[in-house]
């Protein structure tokens, strides 16, 4: 199957996300 | 006990697995036996997705601002971050010894690696801690099969590699088999350079 990979980048980038409030 | 399944929400971001925090707290004149350890250690909650986990961890206290003898586990969800567990009970661990200051900043990194899926070593990740001690904190990170050199070799390249440690660090693997003979954590481990 398909691994979900995520970049140190796109994670902090998330964390502004207001679904992250 | 039967838990609510959690689940990504409507246009957040999945993760790979759901992870489940725990901490624990250990008086230091109390022996460190199995039970003393699994009633000592809570649940704190589940995340499915990037978002949750984010609402999650702005909430808690920085490892850092911890203080005595005290632990945050960051584990997939279903395995205790017990060394008799059955996904650790043939396992090990990779161990980081940083000096007073650190631990804030390695914990969230070393997640960060985690969640997002950089170790490359298939299902062999269980988890990873942050371990609050007086003289120094320790970094961990936990995985099902000691044996298995190509996969520990990795987990440690990768560690390298995301915490962007000195060339000169030294690393510690330490078997769950052999925490077990000898009832400790972060003794007689075996070195790397």
């Amino acid at each position: 199957g398909t691994r979900i990979i995520y970049d140190r980048k796109f994670l902090l980038d998330c964390r502004s996300s207001p679904l992250a409030r | 006990i039967r838990r609510k399944m959690v689940t990504p929400a409507a246009g957040e971001h999945p993760l790979q697995y759901n992870y489940t925090f725990w901490y624990s707290r250990r008086t230091p004149s109390r022996p460190a036996n199995t039970q003393s350890y699994e009633q000592n250690i809570r649940q704190m909650g589940t995340v499915a997705s990037v978002e949750q986990f984010w609402k999650f961890y702005s909430h808690l206290v920085r490892p850092g601002d911890l203080t005595g003898h005290s632990d945050f586990h960051l584990f997939k969800e279903g395995i205790k971050p017990m060394w008799e567990d059955e996904a650790n009970k043939n396992g090990g661990k990779w161990i980081i010894r940083l000096r007073k200051g650190l631990a804030s900043r390695f914990w969230e990194n070393i997640i960060l690696a985690m969640l997002g899926e950089q170790f490359m070593v298939g299902e062999e990740i269980c988890g990873v801690v942050v371990s609050i001690r007086f003289q120094e904190d320790i970094l961990s990170i936990w995985n099902k099969t000691a044996n298995d050199q190509v996969t520990t070799s990795r987990i440690r390249d990768t560690l390298r590699r995301v915490l962007n440690l000195p060339p000169n660090t030294i690393m510690e693997y330490k078997t769950h088999n052999d925490s077990l003979k000898d009832n400790s954590s972060f003794r007689n481990t075996k070195i790397t350079l």
